[in-house]
């Protein structure tokens, strides 16, 4: 990389590591632990007698907490602080749901399908009551190709802050900045990539996920959009404003 | 800033 120390890579690549283990939400032992505590029979059916307004609502929350721990994933990132307030919150805005679903591969088994969900994991028959079975299962099969890349926490954090800050975003007021970060971040990356994987198209093949990511929130946009035209109550009085404000 | 005061505030607190 022209103009970039090795040192800088790895101050750059070390800040954001230690962010992301320190707002991962949960902690690879605790994930570790909760493998294969799986819902029962009886709460899955429990979920799906749910009304499709409590389990969006439930699911709202859910997304809402995860982000709290992206935003402060990004606050501890020395680069993403010296950007201008705009940006800072144009690239949370429109990034936080992608590395949130980024994360979630973390809280994925792809030996049976299933997502860390309410303290347990479920598969996705747990979500028919949201009534977007297509989002849901473009979700699962997202997490599922995510995991068959077997990235390190190290390589999550990376292409979280990637994902984040990202020079794809409208209205930036300052996209050099933000494509230098980028930029660096990338390289850090393809460094630690080249070490942890074989296969040398490991990085190009991540980076092949991001439309994915892209049109998983656009469709995530489209099913709220359906939902509160049929439930305005609901968002407006019970989804968290946090949600409301990002997504509405 | 003045459409996500949510967020702002967020970003504005000092560490969680």
């Amino acid at each position: 990389a022209p103009g970039v120390s090795m040192g800088e890579l790895d101050r750059i690549a070390q800040n954001i590591i230690k962010s992301h283990l320190e707002t991962c939400q949960y902690t690879a032992e605790e994930l570790q632990q909760l493998a294969w505590q799986t819902h029962s029979y009886e709460e899955v059916k429990m979920y799906q007698s749910k009304s499709r307004e409590v389990l969006w609502q439930q699911c709202a929350i859910q997304i809402t907490h995860a982000i709290q721990y992206v935003v402060e994933f990004a606050k501890r990132i020395t680069g993403f602080m010296e950007l201008c307030q705009n940006d800072q919150i144009l690239l949370l805005k429109s990034g936080c749901l992608e590395v949130v679903l980024v994360r979630m591969c973390r809280a994925f088994n792809p030996l049976n399908n299933t997502v860390l969900f309410e303290g347990k994991y479920g598969g996705m028959q747990m979500f028919k009551a949201l009534g977007c079975d297509d989002l849901v299962s473009a979700v699962f099969d997202f997490a599922k190709s995510l995991c068959s890349l077997q990235l390190t926490e190290e390589e999550i954090a990376l292409f979280s802050a990637a994902v984040l800050i990202s020079t794809d975003r409208p209205w930036l007021m300052e996209p050099r900045k933000v494509q230098k970060l980028q930029e660096k971040i990338y390289f850090a990356l393809q460094h630690i990539m080249q070490k942890n994987h074989m296969d040398e198209d490991a990085l190009a093949k991540l980076i092949g996920r991001i439309p994915t990511l892209a049109a998983l929130c656009t469709l995530h946009t489209e099913e709220l959009q359906a939902f509160q035209q049929l439930h305005p109550e609901t968002v407006n009085v019970l989804f968290p404003p946090l949600y409301k404000e990002l997504f509405n | 800033k003045e459409k996500h005061k949510i967020l702002h505030r967020l970003l504005q607190n000092s560490t969680s």
